[in-house]
């Protein structure tokens, strides 16, 4: 009657599938099927390149902002086991290519051998870093660190802090002390970037939401996308807390680092 | 949660109004994306949908004097069915022979601090005399990590020669077996399920040394690839157990329903802080209730 075709109840489900399975959450991908299903779209393919644009509503792409010749100060957070250290490594080596002068601070003093771990990458990458002893506390860390930033003319100084799951009221204490001494030691250039780990499911929207409303989150680095999750939170992420997606964590490697690119995102979420 | 949705759907069902086909329909959507909101796999969903449709439809419910406590009833019984087990202590021999535990999973997933906390379990409730083992040899300052695990807990490390997984594996029982030791704990690095070579690694692994448990370590996070990656995990090494890690965070934790629907394999402790008694034993109906939200 009306000349058009919709999608049979097969074809729907596979769709939902497809988007379930990519951990955009039901209801993302509720919204999504109830908008296919008012569309005159006949077969799979065709509405999968409508999805694919309707997806683009969602998300969208952000540059960082750092650029040489002034201190950058980069504040690593997240909840445990994310892959922050691994990440820092990643994206100081990623800006020493770009001739950034760069040091590093350990500012996760709790758990055991963090800092030997950052400072075995920092001597892989041969970048200075300021640490203290074992539970020294976190904010003395960064007040060093900040010091002599600015003394030694670096461009980037990338924080890392201890792993902290956002419902431990006195981890997000510590932080927001942290943040509070960063802010104190001058307006330089300041980003908080968060690390969500890409195999997370509905519970990163609300790491997000919850690091965000206690520090403020300038953006976001989705890590282990090689484990083929397809982190399909970043679309609620975005949608409603509306924060950029700087880099994509794609391995273990230092190389292993992509900046987030909105079209290739979405068309691996249907690949 | 859903316990509010439910009792929104059936509020007008009072007295004598019968429960009907309709409202339970609706209910049964409710569920379905409280479930998937609570990272339970969608293939999981659906059977756990089908198969409680036909008994919510039946008898028992629509006869029922109080039908949306029966029907809430059959919901969560349903998935404790499902989560629990009957064997979830980790089988060890006698003390007075080596039992050896391997612990396996993602990247991140809480391997390292969940071996230390076995061993201080053990060490405080069976007495029992432990050797770590650092089959890690990739990560940085990953040895490191375990010899201040060891300490921290008051157990002794084995590194061997740093370098081949299964070399210091084998020498690490053998270690154990002349210092008369009764318990091994593998400790081995984070890996992908897809990575071919690695997962080859820890099947070599537990083939050198034949553990007792193979546990299987994850993040009680995990998204829809829970199924995935427990199904590869499964299917390489002969897994025995499985622990969710970090269940002090506000994860619903449905990763944990979606993996012991498809391995079936008992989820025998889970861990809830980052300290080294931060494990306890896995309740179903609590995690039920949690999942349910
Ligand atoms: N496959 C893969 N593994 C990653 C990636 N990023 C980090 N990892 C691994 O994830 C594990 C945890 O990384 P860390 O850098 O220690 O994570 P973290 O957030 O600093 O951990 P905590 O400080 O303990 O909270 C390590 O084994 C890393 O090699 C990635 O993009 N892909
Ligand atoms: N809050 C909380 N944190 C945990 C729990 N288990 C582990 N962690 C933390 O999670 C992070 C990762 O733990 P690790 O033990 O290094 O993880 P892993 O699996 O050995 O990591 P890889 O060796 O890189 O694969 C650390 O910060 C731990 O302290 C838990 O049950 N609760
Ligand atoms: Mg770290
Ligand atoms: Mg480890």
């Amino acid at each position: 009657l009306f000349g058009g075709k919709t999608l049979d109840t097969n074809a729907l489900e596979q769709i939902e599938e497809t988007l379930i399975t990519a951990d955009i959450g039901p209801a993302i991908s509720y919204d999504l099927i109830e908008k296919l299903r008012t569309k005159n779209i006949g077969n799979i393919e065709d509405a999968i390149i409508y999805l694919k644009n309707e997806l683009k509503n969602y998300i969208f792409d952000g540059d960082i902002g750092i650029e040489k010749g002034q201190l950058n100060v980069l504040l690593v957070l997240g909840v445990n086991g994310v892959g922050k250290t691994t990440s820092i490594a990643k994206i100081s080596n990623y800006y020493l290519q770009k001739g950034f002068k760069i040091l590093l601070a350990a500012g996760d003093t709790f758990r055991a051998a963090a800092v030997e771990q950052l400072t075995k990458w920092s001597q892989r990458l041969d970048i200075p870093i300021i640490r203290q002893h074992d539970g020294a506390d976190p904010a003395s860390v960064v007040f060093d660190a900040i010091d002599s930033a600015k003394a030694k003319g670096v461009d980037l100084l990338i924080i890392d802090t201890a792993g902290r799951l956002h419902t431990k009221v006195n981890l997000m204490d510590e932080l927001r002390k942290i943040e509070k001494i960063i802010k104190s030691k001058g307006d330089f250039n300041k980003k908080n970037l968060l690390v969500i780990d890409g195999t997370t499911g509905q519970n990163a929207f609300i790491q997000a939401e919850s690091f965000n409303n206690a520090v403020g989150i300038n953006g976001i680095m989705i890590t282990k996308y090689d484990a083929l999750s397809k982190g399909g939170i970043v679309f609620t992420i975005q949608k409603k807390l509306k924060i950029p997606f700087y880099f994509i964590g794609t391995g273990e490697k230092i190389e292993n680092i992509e900046e987030f690119n909105k079209d290739s995102f979405i068309e691996k979420i249907f690949s | 949660g859903i316990t509010k949705s439910l009792t929104d759907v059936f509020k007008n069902v009072t007295g004598n109004a019968k429960i009907t086909e309709k409202n339970i329909t609706k209910a049964l959507a409710d569920i379905r994306i409280a479930l998937l909101e609570a990272d339970v796999n969608i293939a999981v969903v659906r059977n756990f949908i089908n198969s409680v449709t036909e008994e919510a439809l039946g008898e028992k419910v629509l006869r029922s004097v109080s039908p949306q406590e029966q029907f809430i009833k059959i919901i969560h019984d349903k998935l404790v069915e499902v989560l629990g087990s009957s064997s979830q202590e980790l089988k060890l021999k006698t003390k007075d022979t080596l039992s050896i535990i391997m612990l396996a999973g993602l990247q991140g997933s809480g391997k390292t601090t969940t071996a230390g906390k076995i061993a201080n379990m053990l060490k405080t409730t069976q007495q029992r005399k432990i050797l770590l083992c650092a089959c890690d040899v990739y990560r940085p300052a990953a040895i490191d990590q375990l010899i201040k695990v060891g300490s921290l807990v008051g157990v002794e490390v084995f590194t061997g020669d740093k370098k081949d997984p299964i070399k210091i594996a084998k020498e690490g029982v053998k270690f154990a077996k002349l210092n008369t030791f009764d318990t091994v704990i593998i400790d081995t690095a984070g890996r992908l399920h897809i990575d071919k070579d690695m997962m080859e690694e820890v099947q070599k692994i537990s083939k050198e040394v034949k553990p007792d448990e193979i546990l299987f370590v994850a993040d009680s996070m995990t998204g829809q690839h829970a199924v995935e990656i427990a199904k590869e995990f499964n299917t390489v090494l002969e897994i025995s157990g499985v622990i969710l890690t970090k269940f002090d965070s506000d994860t619903r934790g449905g990763a944990a329903f979606s993996i012991k629907q498809i391995i079936n394999k008992p989820i025998k402790f889970i861990g809830i802080s980052e300290k080294i008694d931060g494990i306890e034993v896995f309740y179903p109906e609590r995690i039920a209730t949690r999942i349910l939200g």
